[in-house]
This record gives C-alpha cells, structure tokens and sequence, in this order.
C-alpha cells in the first residue's frame, strides 16, 4: 500500500465471463493521457465484479503501468491481460482522478 | 492567436 497513489484503488476482476466488457479512451499524445473507462457492458467480467466504475481512469494493469503508452498499446496490454491463461484475474490500478 | 496546444481527441476500443 505505501506504493500506491494516495487516491489509487486496486481492484482485482475474477475473468468469470468470456469477455472483459470495457470500454476504454486515451493513451499517451491524446487529450485523456491515461486510458479511462467509458462503457461497462453488462453481462461481461467487469459488470460481474461491480467494483469498476465509468469514469475511472486506469494507471496499472497486472502491475504494468500505462504511463505514456498509447491507445492501442494500452489496449493491448488489457487484452492480453484478459486473454492469458496464467491468471483467472486481472489487476487493476484504478484512480477517479485525472 | 490560440496559443494552448491542443491533443487529439483519442479513439475508444472495446475490450
């Protein structure tokens, strides 16, 4: 916890549908520099774990920061996230603020 | 003359 940012939340989303079930906007070079949540979509992981919210912004995923990493990187980065089998999760680092 | 650089808006992706 010393780690974290002051306003961070982790939150961890068990993969308990066969999809995530976000959508995300900006990356490095855009007006949102840290991709934030914009959609849930019921029925998916993240709707199933109700502790992600619209409006977040993510700053870690798996502990892999998203500083300065474009969109599709970012997005990258989540999709592998959700597609490896190594973990039946994902971690997120979230904050409410940009 | 606007002098504040704007950044593009970003795309959004579904995961």
């Amino acid at each position: 916890p010393g780690l974290l940012e002051p306003t961070s939340t982790l939150v961890r989303v068990p993969k308990s549908a066969s999809t995530l079930g976000i959508a995300i906007e900006g990356g490095a070079n855009t007006r949102q520099p840290l991709p934030r949540i914009v959609t849930i979509q019921r029925g998916g992981s993240a709707h199933n774990c109700g502790q992600l919210k619209v409006g977040q912004v993510i700053l870690e995923v798996n502990g892999i920061s998203l500083r300065a990493r474009e969109h599709q990187e970012a997005a990258r980065l989540i999709a592998e996230a959700f597609k490896t089998k190594e973990k039946d999760y994902i971690d997120f680092l979230l904050t409410e603020f940009n | 003359r606007e002098k504040r650089l704007t950044l593009p808006p970003s795309e959004i992706t579904l995961l």
